[in-house]
């Protein structure tokens, strides 16, 4: 295994806002 | 209202305008991995929603680590009270928390004037036996 060869990975965040009475 | 929401490392957290934001761990990474058999890697979620909306967010790990270091890893992610729970000095395979789930509601939809944001910490923390 060569460290250098790793590719990115991505750990994403993704929000979203609700209204009162929504299901976040 | 106002809506902010900004990820990064503890104390270095990036606004995310589109609400979506990525945390990446790469080559640099997977050299620690490989040297120490282990990884811990802190990330702040600061989350700001004014007015009556509430803020939620969803936390994504890749769907494929691939087939190199990260990839011949066990690979955890949960949320953490402070990055001080997040370091290889605290953390084993063994002590893991159970499984969660990998999402937030860090606002609530009541009424908020409040302009500071609710921070939040979460922890990958991946060991590798060589």
């Amino acid at each position: 295994l060569d460290p250098a060869a790793e590719p990115v990975h991505a750990i994403t965040f993704t929000s979203t806002t609700f209204r009162p009475g929504e299901q976040p | 209202g106002y809506q902010s929401f900004a990820v990064g490392a503890p104390g270095a957290t990036v606004p995310a305008p589109t609400g979506t934001a990525v945390r990446t761990v790469g080559p640099q990474e997977a050299a620690k991995l490989v040297r120490d058999g282990e990884l811990a890697v802190p990330v702040q979620v600061d989350s700001v929603s004014q007015g009556n909306k509430g803020l939620h967010y969803v936390v994504s790990p890749p769907e494929d680590w691939g087939s190199g270091v990260f990839g011949s890893a066990d690979i955890a992610l949960f949320p953490v009270a402070s990055p001080r729970d997040c370091r290889t000095e605290v953390l084993s395979p063994q002590s893991l928390p159970e499984p969660s789930g990998l999402e937030s509601t860090p606002v609530p939809s009541t009424y908020s004037t409040s302009t500071g944001p609710v921070t939040e910490h979460w922890c990958l923390y991946a060991s590798h036996d060589g």
